[in-house]
């Protein structure tokens, strides 16, 4: 079992190195830690993330969206190592900024080739990467019904333009 | 193996019954706050069998029955079905498409059903053992688990490679 | 002290009715109530939000959007009693559908004619209703800088749309 | 009372001095992931007085103090200032313009200032006593502090009370 352990081990953090340059850049840095080698089941795994030209202290120190890219970049390694048949994200990209958004769908996009994605997302950008869509609302109060839609009848149920702007 | 479809009825906001089909690639779940998304995303939690009900946002398990509103009675029942496409051979079933069921009456009484005939939850986790998909799945991730995993909370994190590994 | 606490929470109590119904509508409920009322300095204050037609056991049902929205009918009403010279919101408007994102910042327009508000964020629709805009970027790696910005130069600090979408 | 000025220096990822006015009304704070932006509304919480070193992301203290990157040596000190526009008097200070500051040197020791001279964190919180400014303040809400108010974490509703009446 610590074999196994192990062997899967540098495998996810090969990955998470790979992943993470590529949610990142490549001059950023990272690495995944087990806090007693000799003791690998027994181990706490650290993570560490280096922004380029940043020092953080801890990844505590990253900014929101810097943590969910590490994140993420963890759960990509473990998914190159051992694939789920599906992957659901709830809002998962609310904290990113539009670059790294872009970056994150498009992530999901190559991974999609092998595995399935359901995106919960109130993102514009987001939508525009998926290859179908479902409206979820609330015609008759408190209860859900779901539709099919796509960006010609989306404003129907996500409606982006009823408020007007002040 | 890929999901081909969620049937929910009386589960949590889903008053009617709502069948949902999913295609290979990526699936957008968009709407309004609260309109049922995330309930979407608790029913195949649920189906697969989550025992937490604090992961399902509850204080106790009925919790997730529909509870009714001002112009409806609540149900007696919540029910899931989810459906896979299993012609690649990697769910241990001869089935070529696998159904795997879950049921809570008011009354408290639960069941699980595959391919429609009742089972225990345990011939339910034993199926998608190694498939990486369970209610505590690494390929679930809401936001919350963001941080849960970066702060290593309740051991999120071991957890996470154990199950990988 | 008692007498004050009471007074206080019994109007912020309906601050927080009122503040709700406009941010989410007129026939939806809400309300703050203590656990112990005979006791108010040992009590707890539990709140109750149940939006049109719903019946929720307790807040903890509601989902991510609702709950951001009846915590924040709780700040506003909190606001109403003892006005903050100024308030901080870091990225609040994360959960937000876009017609919510709209009432919530209408919300902040209407305080702002008696409180400053400093608002972080990365929504568009958001940035639309501010009186003034910093554009914070790390031009040099790791070093912050803070530059005016408005919609005109927008797009040099919040990069929407360099990433070529697929 | 309202906030005219913050100027910060050797704070976290503000490497250089940086100076932001503020006027009347909403003023919005944008910027790319990782750039700074919550970085600024530490640095308020900071010069308020802030002593927990968690509410500001930090292990210990001394983490405020920008660390340096690959390009620049770390700051001996960090230094943040914060004035405010009194001419309604609402802050106890004959003064009409009031401005706070602190330091933290490497050191470890660190400095209070009003109105550029030396004195006591006591005295600045008493300048804000019953104004509803303080680093714990009601008015500083990140999206984290929306769970911990539902779900009252370490009673963080009822402190929400107490504050205000
Ligand atoms: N047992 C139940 N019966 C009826 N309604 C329920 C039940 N459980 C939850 N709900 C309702 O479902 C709604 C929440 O739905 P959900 O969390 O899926 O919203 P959402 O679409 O994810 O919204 P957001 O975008 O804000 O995250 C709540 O308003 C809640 O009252
Ligand atoms: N003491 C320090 N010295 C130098 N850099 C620091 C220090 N403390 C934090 N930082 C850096 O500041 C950055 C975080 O900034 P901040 O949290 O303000 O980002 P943000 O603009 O709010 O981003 P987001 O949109 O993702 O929330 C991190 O990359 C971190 O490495
Ligand atoms: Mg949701
Ligand atoms: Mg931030």
């Amino acid at each position: 079992a610590t074999e196994r352990f192990l062997e899967g081990f540098s495998t996810i953090r090969e990955h998470f190195i790979e992943v993470f340059r590529s949610l990142f850049t490549a001059e950023d840095d990272c690495d995944l830690i087990l806090s007693h080698p000799e003791m690998p089941l027994e181990s706490s795994i650290q993570i560490m993330a280096k922004p380029k030209g940043k020092k953080p202290q801890s990844v505590n120190q990253l900014s929101g969206g810097e943590k969910t890219l590490t994140v993420t970049a963890l759960l990509f390694a473990i998914y190159l190592y051992k694939p789920a048949p599906f992957c659901i994200f709830d809002e998962v990209d609310a904290p990113l900024d539009d670059v790294n958004i872009d970056k994150f769908n498009r992530m999901i996009r190559r991974f999609s080739k092998d595995s399935q994605f359901i995106i919960v997302t109130h993102n514009k950008r987001t939508m525009e990467t998926t290859d179908l869509m479902y409206g979820v609302t609330m015609v008759e109060q408190g209860v859900s019904r779901v539709v099919p839609v796509d960006f010609s009848n989306l404003n129907e149920y996500v409606p982006a333009d009823q408020a007007a702007v002040p | 193996m890929r999901l081909t479809e969620i049937e929910v009825k009386g589960f949590k906001s889903f008053g009617d019954r709502v069948l949902v089909r999913f295609k290979e690639g990526v699936t957008g779940i968009v709407g309004p706050n609260g309109s049922g998304k995330s309930n979407v995303v608790d029913a195949i939690r649920w189906v697969l069998g989550e025992q937490k009900s604090r992961m399902l946002r509850s204080d106790k398990m009925d919790g997730v029955i529909f509870n009714g509103t001002n112009n409806r009675k609540q149900a007696a029942l919540a029910e899931v079905r989810l459906t896979f496409d299993n012609h690649k051979g990697i769910l241990p079933s001869e089935y070529r498409e696998v159904t795997i069921g879950r049921r809570l009456y008011r009354s408290g009484e639960s069941e699980y059903l595959l391919n429609g005939v009742t089972c225990r939850l345990k011939d339910i986790t034993n199926l998608f053992l190694d498939t990486g998909i369970g209610s505590d799945s690494y390929a679930i991730i809401e936001l919350k688990m963001i941080d849960e995993i970066l702060n290593d909370k309740d051991h999120s994190r071991r957890d996470l490679f154990e199950e990988a590994t």
